[in-house]
Order: C-alpha cells, then structure tokens, then sequence
C-alpha cells in the first residue's frame, strides 16, 4: 500500500521544499514510485522541478478528483511524477477551510489504482509555511509527518507549537498519524550555534530526529534556478550526499508505519 | 504624523522578523519614537526583543482596541515599544477575513495622541508568511512597505506575486499604498549565487531597491537566543552596520512619503 510522507513546519523557510524535491529524487532512484504534490501557492517544488509553467494541477485536481490521473506529470527523473502547484491554489484555503479530508480522499484514491495495484510506493507532499487549511489537509493525508528544522534559534522557537497542532489533528481528525522524523536542515556546524541547536534538539527529541543532517550547502541553493534536483545537478556535493542518506533513513522507518 | 511601515514577503524565512527587530532598533537609536507591531502567531519579533511570556498583546488589542496603550510594553531599548504578539493570534485569521482595515483603525488612532500629538514617529509592523488575512490587514494599515528580499531563487520567483497582490490592495482596499523599497538579504557575496541575484534584482528593480544590503552574518542568527537586537548583542558586527545604515536610508525616504 502507498505511504504518504508530509513536509510540514510553519516556520518559514527551514528547507520544506529542499526537502520535498530532493528526497523525492532519492526515493526514485533507489527504484521507489514516488509521486511528489505540491500544495503550497508559491509552487517551489513545481518549479524546482522544471514544471513552472503548469496551468493546471492538484487544484484541479481537488476540484474535480476525476481528473487526478490526467493531471499528474513526469519530471526528468525516472519513477518521479509531479502533481504541480498553480497559483490558483491560493484560493483554495478559504474552501478547503471546511474540508479536512479533501487532499486526503484525492490521494488514498491512488492507493486502490484502476487493477488494485497502487500506481506509487510513496508519495511526498511540501506544504506551505502556516498551519491553516492547507495544511491541516496534508495533516489529514500524510500517514506520517517529515518536519525540516532548521537549526536556528527562531526555528527551534516554533517547533512546540507544530507538534501541539499534530497532537490537536492526532486527537480529532486523524487518530494514526505518526511522525516519521525531524531532520536537522542548513547545518553550518563550523558556527557555535549550529553546534549548540543539534545537540539541544537531539537531546530533546532524541530518537525522533534522523541521523542525516543536512548542511547548509550552496549546491542546494542554486539547484532550483537550473529547475533540477541536487542528484543531477550537483550530485558529488555534500548537499546531495545528505539528500541520499536520508531517503536511505526514511526508507528504513517508512517499513515501521 | 506617524509613518506605518509594513515588513512583508510571503516567502518563509525571508529575514522579515530579523529586519523588524533590527531596524527598529537602529530607527529608536537615532532619536525617533519607535513602536514595533509582531503580527505574526509565530511571535518571533516578540521573543526577539525578550517579551515572549507576554500574554496579552495585539490580539486583545484588535478585539478591544481602548485597551491599546495600556497593551504595549517598553523594550530594553530606549524610544522602543513593542505591541507583542500572543498565539491566540493564530485563530484571527478566520476573525479578520472580513474586516481588512482593524489593523488600521488600531494603529492609526495613534496618530492622533491624546492631547493631539502623535506618540510614536514611526511604526513598524512584522507579518507571518502569508497573503492571508493578518498580511491583507499590514497591507491595509501601512503608509509604505518594506520587502526583504532573500537573495535566492525561490524567493525571487516569489517576488512577482508578492507585488501583483500589492497592486490589487492599491485598487481597492489602500489607493495611496506605497513600496518605500526592497532590501536585499542574507547575501552571501562569496557565491556566484549571490553575485549574480544582487545584480538582477538592481537590474529589474533599480531605484526602488535599497543601496544598503544585510550580509548573510552568524551574529544575527545568534541575537534572537540572547532576546536582544543585534546593536545591543554584537554592535560591531557586519550585521549590525547593515542594519544601521539601511535604517538611515529609511529615514531618508519615509520623508517622502
Ligand atoms: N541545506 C541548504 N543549504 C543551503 N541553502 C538551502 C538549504 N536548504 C534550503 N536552502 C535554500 O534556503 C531557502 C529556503 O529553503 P526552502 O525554500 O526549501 O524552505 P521552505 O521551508 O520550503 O520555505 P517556505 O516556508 O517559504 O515554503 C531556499 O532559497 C533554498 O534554496
Ligand atoms: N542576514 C542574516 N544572516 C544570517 N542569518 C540570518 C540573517 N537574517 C536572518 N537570519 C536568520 O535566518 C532565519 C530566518 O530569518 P527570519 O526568521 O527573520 O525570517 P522571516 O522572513 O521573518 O521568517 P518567517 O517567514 O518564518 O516569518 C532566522 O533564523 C534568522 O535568525
Ligand atoms: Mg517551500
Ligand atoms: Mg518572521
């Protein structure tokens, strides 16, 4: 059965869609079907993934779930479709206000596929930076969550308030979700502070957060302007390296939920 | 009169809050009454300037607005107030959907002073990272706008939204709306990356853009876990003189607003 992983921290910037374009790509080459969506109205991950130009996706998609299999695009990488983001979308928190559940039927619709088989092993959904509708339906969706910290004090400041929003959904809307892990983003471990965060937050968090850390990397900020993942773009860089051992990680606890 | 100046961008992690904190810190040492609004639910600015146990601050201020002066706090700053940020800001969003101009009447009933005059020269607003409601509400409220503007790919494709719904807020809701100018941050200027954003941004939005630039510097990411500005935690550092030199270029064009 299809697993879904959602990218979510309401923090800004902490490396949400990073994550999400570039473990997706990881999971595809170690020969997972992985459909990666993209629900946030910034379309950063459609647009890191070269599929700017999209008129129409998982907006679409909600609107007229009949649609979904048409709307899903491949990328450039082998065994990764796309369910792009359109800046229409940022209509949609006002009507998905009152539907938990709406991405969350759109996507376990995939899970049964036309002959039974599921059409993907996993799927990946980056969200935008708030807790509002959007959200609150990956959420609904995800079988478990992946949360990117970034390791800086505001960051840090934020992550109580995220996991009290998981325990609110756990205990109402959506009983089994699980949290796959949280995974230090944008480590400069030559500064005292990035030394300090990590070994606060695995002190805090202890076995809930990944063994894989991921550096701050110029590669993995450049990447998005050649519209690539970091594995064809710069795939000997330490960015990319981090990127590979955590889809090896999230393999491994993905099998536990 | 009092000048509002709204931070805004979308886009996560931006450097809005390090910017509201900063320059109003920079704006209060050169002699002007200073107050700083935190209308983000995430309340960075907030502990930024050490008040995070505030429990009441401009949520109780917006549902009663005769309690506003007795619900802004002095700052270990001289000449800086803040209006604190609570987290029962979160659910205003849904409260303030309809009702654009609160922030507005809240923070322009300043303007008229008790016995007339004005007690604040300038007010600073922080906002979350969204086009929703509390931000439609910073949009409606500020004479000029401040844009930090990541010098990065995902951030700039932001860019041309972001201005799209200021158009739309100045046809409507806000006719004399203003962009006072974009700063550029977290430039790291040893990277082509950097480089090459600098020179787009100057080249695609020219005069509008500030002359002072706010480096990517540790000490900036550190003030926030000692709750003070970067003038009172490391005066000396490079992110401390950009911030004091951009808030002399602010000074210098909100005298044409
Ligand atoms: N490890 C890293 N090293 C260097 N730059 C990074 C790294 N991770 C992300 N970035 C860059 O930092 C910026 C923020 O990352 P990203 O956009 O992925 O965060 P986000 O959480 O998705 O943001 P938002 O909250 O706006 O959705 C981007 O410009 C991205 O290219
Ligand atoms: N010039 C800089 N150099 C180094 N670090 C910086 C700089 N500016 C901001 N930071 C750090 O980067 C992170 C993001 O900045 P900040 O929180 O101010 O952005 P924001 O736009 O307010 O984010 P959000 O969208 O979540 O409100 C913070 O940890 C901050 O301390
Ligand atoms: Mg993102
Ligand atoms: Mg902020």
């Amino acid at each position: 059965a299809v697993k879904i992983i959602g990218i979510v921290n309401q923090k800004g910037g902490v490396g949400k869609t990073t994550t999400a374009v570039n473990l997706s790509a990881y999971l595809a080459l170690s020969k997972r079907r992985v459909l990666l969506v993209d629900l946030d109205p910034q379309c950063n991950a459609t647009s890191g993934l070269g599929a700017r130009e999209s008129k129409e996706g998982v907006y679409e998609a909600l609107v007229n779930p009949s649609r979904l299999l048409e709307l899903i695009i491949p990328t450039g990488q082998a065994n990764l479709d796309l369910l792009p983001a359109t800046p229409q979308l940022a209509g949609a928190g006002v009507e998905l206000a009152e539907e938990p559940y709406a991405l969350r039927e759109l996507l376990w619709s995939l899970d049964k596929g036309e002959n039974g088989a599921a059409k993907y092993d996993l799927i990946l959904v980056d969200s935008p930076p708030s807790l509002g509708p959007l959200t609150v339906n990956v959420l609904c969706a995800a079988h478990a969550l992946l949360i990117p910290l970034q390791a800086e004090y505001y960051a840090l400041e934020g992550v109580a308030g995220l996991l009290e929003s998981v325990e609110r959904v756990k205990a109402g809307l959506h009983p089994d979700l699980a949290v796959l892990g949280m995974v230090i983003t944008m480590l400069d471990a030559r500064t005292n502070l990035g030394q300090q965060v990590e070994q606060n937050v695995r002190a805090h968090f202890g076995e809930q957060v990944f063994w894989s850390v991921v550096p701050r990397n110029v590669r993995l900020a450049e990447a998005p302007s050649y519209a690539k993942p970091i594995n064809q773009y710069s795939p000997m860089s330490t960015g990319a390296e981090a990127y590979r051992r955590l889809a090896e990680e999230v393999l491994q606890r993905v099998q536990k939920i």
